[in-house]
């Protein structure tokens, strides 16, 4: 039997508590990627 | 009214297609040393006014490439400079306004730095674009190729780089030099001040005794006449938007060539505010 876990619909700030312990939370929104090299 | 204030991930469209503007709006802007390539979105902030006006505020992070200003390869054709060969980097604030649909760039604020992480032992090290020994270099390998073009002579618009490595036989020296055609009479030689004289970018590497030199001429691309006006395509650069400040690379510290450094007709707190927030994936922020 197979359970889906419930996720947020909306994304939390990746500086809550939930989203540091939560990989799922986590979005990287910025900065964006990097094309050449770091 | 409210000002809403917009988030867009960072590799959004919309934050793709504002940071293009802004890096071809950059690259028009300086008229010495070489073209920047988009490297990273750092942040985007899309503000819009109760009158519907769209504000675009971005960070992003440019890095040198090997195409010259004057040269006309699209700069999504040119190179990025690998960082051991002393990368130079840009890091710009930029805005823009959107209106009809078109995005316009209204203020900048960039810093231009060379990179200083992966210096290694007998990479090249770039030199202040006054070093004499180096400069001694440059017009001696210009001599080896004016010696080697019939009847016509170039002379030197503008020291790109100059460089210099450490091998077994002493310190050898890389340079890049624009040339252009020139009028020379008793050895003192004067640019050609038109449109279509021959422009190109010069490599030499070796010795000033002994040294290897290639150029690779620019296209010239014909004047676009009409009835009323004589339009020069190029190489003629687009005029620098009155207002800016600072920064042009024949008056900075001779280490490598700068980024325009501010364009701020009506300096805005746009530029210089730090966020303060800290909820960057919160879609919308309604600020009253």
């Amino acid at each position: 039997i197979l359970f889906k876990r419930d996720v947020a619909a909306a994304s939390a700030p990746a500086d809550t508590p939930a989203a540091q312990t939560d990989p799922l939370l986590l979005v990287p929104v910025c900065p964006g990627r990097v094309r050449f090299f770091k | 009214a409210q000002i809403n204030v917009l988030r867009p991930m960072c590799d959004s469209p919309e934050a793709e297609e504002a940071a293009m503007v802004a890096q071809d709006y950059l690259n028009a802007q300086h008229t010495h040393g070489y073209k920047y390539a988009l490297n990273r979105i750092e942040d985007i902030k899309i503000i819009t006014m109760p009158t519907g006006d769209n504000t675009y505020v971005l960070e992003i992070d440019l890095l040198e490439t090997d195409c010259h200003v004057l040269d006309p390869t699209p700069v999504a054709n040119c190179t990025v400079r690998p960082k051991v060969l002393t990368a130079v980097e840009g890091d710009c604030d930029v805005v823009l306004k959107k209106v009809g649909g078109a995005l316009t760039v209204t203020e900048f604020k960039c810093k231009t730095e060379e990179s200083t992480e992966d210096f290694c032992l007998g990479c090249p090290t770039l030199l202040p674009l006054n070093d004499t020994r180096a400069l001694d270099f440059v017009h001696a390998s210009l001599a080896t190729f004016n010696n080697n073009t019939v009847n016509v002579t170039y002379t030197i618009l503008e020291v790109g780089r100059m460089s210099t490595q450490i091998v077994s036989g002493g310190p050898v020296y890389l340079a890049e030099y624009v040339v252009v055609e020139a009028n020379c009479t008793d050895g003192a030689c004067v640019p050609l001040n038109d449109p279509i004289a021959e422009h190109g970018i010069c490599t030499a590497k070796g010795f000033t005794a002994a040294h290897s030199v290639n150029c690779k001429m620019f296209p010239i691309l014909m004047p676009i006449v009409d009835a009323n006006n004589t339009v020069p395509a190029a190489p003629v650069l687009p005029p620098m938007v009155h207002g800016h400040t600072g920064g042009l690379s024949h008056k900075h510290g001779l280490r490598h060539h700068k980024l325009t450094t501010l364009y701020s007709p009506v300096l805005t707190s746009l530029l210089s505010a730090e966020s303060a927030e800290s909820a960057e994936v919160v879609p919308v922020v309604h600020v009253v």
